[in-house]
């Protein structure tokens, strides 16, 4: 119930209606909305239990390691209920068509397929806030400087997905594991994401706020 | 940590 107290208000994209609905267009609405969510992200990062009690240089390794991983789990939960649409924002949904014009093809394939792995488990919102939760801890920065501490916030959040599965799923054992082994498919498509947005970056043309920047180089 | 610095603020913040 903390983590769902936690979870932040749904942003929207606003596409600039001046600008004529171009791949260009696109690209900016997006490396936007990224920014934005960026520092919603970091706002909610404080408010899941003990995240605060880590030391400011490791808050930062950890962040810095998993905000797309924590983006795009929220991206693919969004699309749950489209077959084939990316759900970035409520105004901003991407279709095959307007990916493939805007060169986000594979990156919407990736996004896709981990929201179809999602809708294949019905994965419900109790579940989704506790996954977003573990991936953020769920960091191997090589940069953090106590580990063993970000690995006992960890256990207590694996923890409490044990006990909600238990307690909701007792005829379904597997359930927490296999809410657990999406984890690798999430880090694939935090990747391909990192991929994208850095390709995005070097071609330039596309305006991109300063934390985004940020993030994109650390 | 000069080059994130908008990170550190961010997190320094306290809302």
């Amino acid at each position: 119930s903390h983590l769902l107290v936690a979870e932040p208000e749904k942003l929207f994209a606003m596409p600039d209606p001046l600008q004529p609905d171009t791949a260009q267009r696109t690209l900016t609405t997006l490396c936007d909305l990224a920014d934005r969510e960026l520092v919603v992200i970091i706002g909610w990062a404080k408010h899941i239990p003990g995240f605060l009690s880590l030391s400011l240089a490791d808050q930062m390794s950890v962040l810095q390691s998993v905000w797309l991983e924590v983006l795009v789990l929220g991206v693919a939960y969004r699309s749950l209920g489209c077959e084939d649409e990316v759900v970035f924002a409520e105004d901003f949904v991407l279709d095959e068509d307007m990916s493939r014009a805007a060169g986000l093809t594979e990156l919407n394939a990736a996004i896709s397929q981990l929201a179809r792995r999602f809708r294949t488990l019905n994965l419900d919102r109790e579940e989704f806030v506790m996954l977003k939760a573990i991936a953020l801890t769920n960091s191997d920065s090589i940069y953090i400087e106590d580990m063993e501490a970000v690995q006992k916030l960890r256990d207590l959040l694996h923890q409490a997905l044990l006990e909600l599965e238990c307690q909701r799923r007792p005829d379904d054992p597997q359930r927490a594991g296999r809410l657990l082994l999406t984890l690798p498919l999430l880090r694939q498509t935090a990747g391909r994401a990192l991929t994208t947005f850095y390709s995005i970056k070097t071609r330039g043309g596309v305006p991109m706020h300063k934390l985004f920047l940020e993030m994109l180089e650390a | 940590k000069e080059k994130h610095k908008i990170l550190h603020r961010l997190l320094q913040n306290s809302t």
